[in-house]
């Protein structure tokens, strides 16, 4: 564990309650993409299938395990609890046009063909495009709330702190994952906009 | 951690 894998992780913690907190209060998931929050909880599901297979630290399972109650109660709270307020007609990035792709790539380039690798690498690739249909929202209502905009500072400083994290690594450890590396720098230049 | 990835990440 080194600084910025601990600060990336924490920066991706605020903005899932952040999210998670502006729905509940406000009661409304307006401007929302729902569609990103559904890919975020299948990136997190597929993630971290190992939470049944391994245990790394009491740090690890335990995060693990709040992203995905945090993700699946986002979406419970976005397509029922205020479903009222989901703005579909805005929402509309064909999602199929990343799950599909993304699907083939994890198939074709991995490091292991095995349903656990293959999974990782799926939701390494679906989580660096995860946040297209949101993007893609906000230009189709051409505004953002001000907390929208925070919680996507905060998503996009958690990976580029993971760059960072696998710089460190690098360095200090020899170790370093081309895979997640290439879809890390995907997804934090996705965000720069 | 086990091969390729790392899985000891978030």
């Amino acid at each position: 564990m080194n600084v910025f894998r601990l600060t990336g992780d924490l920066s991706h913690l605020a903005a899932i309650i952040i999210l998670l907190l502006k729905i509940w209060k406000t009661r409304s998931c307006a401007g929302i993409s729902g569609k990103s929050q559904i890919l975020f909880a299948l990136v997190f599901t597929t993630r971290y299938l190992d939470l049944l297979t391994s245990f790394i630290s009491l740090y690890n399972t335990s995060m693990k395990v709040i992203y995905i109650g945090c993700s699946y109660a986002t979406v419970y709270l976005i397509y029922m609890k205020f479903r009222a307020t989901y703005d579909g007609n805005h929402d509309s990035f064909r999602v199929e046009f990343l799950v599909v792709p993304v699907g083939g790539l994890a198939v074709l380039i991995n490091h292991d063909f095995s349903p656990l690798e293959i999974l990782w690498t799926f939701s390494i690739y679906l989580e660096s495009v995860a946040i297209l249909p949101q993007l893609f929202m906000i230009s189709k209502t051409g505004e953002a709330e001000t907390i929208t905009t925070h919680y996507l500072f905060c998503l996009g400083l958690y990976r580029a702190l993971y760059l960072f994290n696998w710089i460190w690594r690098y360095y200090f450890e020899g170790f370093f994952d081309m895979i997640a590396i290439v879809a890390g720098v995907v997804q934090t230049v996705l965000y720069c906009d | 951690c086990p091969l390729g990835g790392s899985k000891d990440e978030l």
